[in-house]
């Protein structure tokens, strides 16, 4: 009915009245920025009459240069705070939800996001590839940076090719460039990053914008060798669920690369747990 | 060494390009992830031998386990034992401050360090649980770890209140039971 205040001891976020993110404040550094974070999703070409390039393993061809959005109107949301975690359960729909954690002491978001199977019609079906979009209002200018296989940031620029003449016949996926562990956009004052738990597709479309495709689920082959369409399924037959992590921060542009440059590899080596029973020799075990 | 050799070569197989990407037919990937599970197999089993070593051969089972479907919020270890441990090992070259998280099957828990320090732990309902497998655990307990880097801390977790009903049927999943057609 109204929007909703979240705070950690270091992050406040905002809920509009609808559910959705709407700001982020770094309360230690008092930095914030209007934040809206979306599921959408690309309708890919194939379908029934299209005989050109299809979507699939090899090919992203969206049929649209805008996504689709998922549900409109209101989401579900439900918080659950505790002395070490708040966890806000986002449910999108049946087949998209998402956990954003606050941890104590720690100054970024995550977003753990769920997603899949994805909806199957059942004459014709439509390729569809979902994506996560962060919209802030940092005066990005066309640029945006995307990891280079883990190592130095690229530079990349919207609608632009420094090695070939850029022909604007594919507005979306010419502006995809892969993600492994991290992008970011920036101004003179400001930046936002987002750390990937996989490499993703990953760009920067409108100004002060970053999405990043997390699943997708194609019906028609791309003629490039797989001789399959791209509909992975695990056990249970069906479409296959996906699930992962963004670490999102905002922070001034001269501190960022100090703070994401050690979060990547907290985000790559994560801790390996091993279970054991506490047996009557637990005094051996310690 | 030798004995990881299942595990080194299903990892560099996995580095192939259309492993790392998904341009594989489906059967392939599938045989990807049963050779990664065998690779599992042989690093438990190692892993084991070590701690039997360690603890002068007291331990001579595989009783170190760990949690293959952690992503899917299940865990056969922390289902069946109402008491266990957990060794956290931290595979960064720096120290770790952090919070674990583990599929859990029980109303409470008193989490301790390897001290015997009581841990401030958080339990939180496993969110989705309509979406999710039925042997998915119906909370996660949530646990601040400090670790060494390239070093490793136990935990120590003494549950109660029994809420995961083993007679509840278990969806298997199709790669631990997949049986090759041949043995080559």
């Amino acid at each position: 009915m109204k929007s909703t205040k979240i705070s950690s001891d270091c992050i406040e976020l905002l809920f509009d009245r609808h559910g959705y993110l709407k700001a982020i404040k770094n309360l230690k550094t008092g930095i914030q920025t209007p934040l809206r974070q979306e599921f959408l999703y690309y309708e890919g070409t194939g379908s029934w009459p299209f005989t050109g390039q299809a979507s699939g393993a090899y090919i992203f061809r969206p049929t649209e240069a805008n996504p689709k959005p998922l549900k409109p109107g209101s989401i579900f949301l439900q918080v659950e705070k505790g002395p070490l975690v708040i966890n806000i359960l986002q449910v999108y729909s049946p087949w998209i939800s998402q956990v954003i954690r606050l941890y104590k002491g720690k100054e970024y978001v995550e977003f753990e996001w769920m997603v899949g199977p994805i909806p199957k019609e059942q004459n014709n079906p439509i390729t569809k590839e979902i994506i996560t979009r962060y919209s802030t209002n940092i005066a990005s200018n066309g640029t945006f940076y995307t990891d280079s296989n883990g190592r130095q940031m690229m530079k990349r620029r919207r609608d632009y090719s420094a090695s070939y003449i850029y022909m604007d016949t594919e507005p979306v996926s010419a502006n995809y460039y892969p993600v492994n562990s991290r992008i970011f956009v920036k101004d003179s004052e400001l930046q936002l990053t987002v750390l990937t738990d996989r490499s993703e597709g990953g760009t920067s479309l409108n100004d002060g914008q970053i999405e990043l495709m997390i699943h997708r689920r194609a019906f028609y082959d791309d003629g490039y060798g797989v001789e399959e369409p791209l509909d992975e399924y695990g056990d249970n037959k069906q479409g296959l669920i996906a699930s992962g992590k963004h670490w999102l921060f905002v922070s001034n542009t001269k501190q960022a690369a100090s703070i994401h440059r050690s979060l990547a590899f907290e985000m790559l080596y994560q801790p390996i747990l091993t279970f054991f029973p506490i047996i009557k020799q637990d005094e051996i075990l310690k | 060494r030798n004995n990881l050799n299942v595990f080194r070569s299903a990892l560099a197989l996995l580095q192939h390009h259309d492993a790392v990407t998904g341009t594989a037919k489906q059967l392939v990937t599938f045989d990807y992830t049963k050779r990664l599970s065998m690779g599992w197999d042989d690093g438990e089993i190692v892993l084991n031998n070590a701690l039997s070593k360690l603890s002068d051969n007291k331990f001579n089972a595989t009783i170190c386990k760990l949690c293959r479907l952690m992503n899917e919020s299940i865990c056969e270890s922390t289902s069946r034992m109402s008491s266990f441990a957990v060794i956290v090992f931290n595979p960064d070259s720096h120290p770790k401050s952090s919070v674990i998280r583990i599929p859990y099957y029980r109303l409470a828990a008193e989490v301790t360090d390897f001290t015997g320090k009581l841990l401030d732990s958080q339990l939180s309902k496993t969110p989705f649980t309509s979406l999710i497998k039925i042997d998915a655990s119906p909370y996660q307990l949530s646990v601040p770890v400090q670790i060494p880097a390239l070093g490793y801390t136990t935990i120590y977790v003494n549950g109660s209140g029994e809420v995961y009903s083993k007679n509840r049927g278990k969806q298997r999943n199709s790669w631990k039971t997949l049986k090759p057609e041949n043995n080559e």
